[in-house]
């Protein structure tokens, strides 16, 4: 999973 | 995205301790409250499923445990509950809740369960403040308190908009139409307070809303 497809904001 | 993040918490705390110093929530929408339990708890199941850091997983966690929390004050506190307005906080919120369900099942990314309550907690999100909003017309001389909790909460989504704007010019790929056209709602909703707001701090006044 490249890093701007997970969900890592609030 | 941190300052963002911060305003939302102290927001939060904002509220807490207006309700808890002054054990008062008249004001306050418990309408507006129960929306944004709602939005957490159907954005943050995945808590225990994927873990992205230790900082997100405790705001998750805080934003959920806070929301539940100044819910049970202004339902089952014998005192702060006698001072909840609900004649006046009677916006219809199923007018925002299934609206914005019908459009995360039509409009989302993956067509799953968690997906769809995630885009649902999303579009909810943006329209959450409304019967806030509508209870602070209603209100004539809203405290201070009251005032800076719905501008924290304003401006958090404000900031995100600039963390937004950066990530999408220093991050390849980076692309959340859903939650950028969503974000935006969100802020736009807040102009006509903002205005009110920062006119009656440079004044020196408390806030009155037009109605």
């Amino acid at each position: 999973l490249k890093r701007h497809q997970v969900k890592d904001e609030l | 995205r941190e300052a963002g993040d911060m305003t939302h918490l102290f927001s939060i705390i904002v509220l807490l301790l207006k309700i808890n110093a002054t054990k008062s929530c008249s004001g306050v929408s418990l309408k507006t409250q129960e929306l944004y339990l709602l939005v957490f708890v159907t954005r943050y199941l995945d808590l225990f499923q994927s873990y992205i850091s230790l900082y997100n997983s405790c705001m998750k966690f805080i934003f959920i445990v806070s929301s539940g929390c100044i819910i049970g004050y202004m339902r089952k506190h014998k005192v702060v509950s006698q001072t909840y307005d609900a004649e006046q906080d009677t916006f219809r919120v199923a007018f925002l809740v299934w609206p914005s369900f019908l459009l995360a099942a039509v409009i989302n990314q993956k067509l799953s369960v968690m997906e769809i309550l995630w885009t649902f907690s999303i579009y909810l999100e943006s329209v959450a403040i409304l019967p806030q909003l509508v209870l602070l017309q209603r209100t004539k001389n809203v405290d201070n308190l009251t005032s800076n909790y719905v501008f924290l909460l304003g401006s958090y989504r404000g900031l995100y908009l600039l963390n937004w704007i950066y990530r999408c010019l220093t991050e390849e790929g980076y692309r959340q139409w859903i939650v950028w056209i969503s974000g935006l709602l969100q802020t736009a909703i807040y102009c006509d307070f903002f205005y009110y707001y920062l006119k009656s701090w440079r004044k020196n006044e408390r806030l009155s809303l037009p109605s």
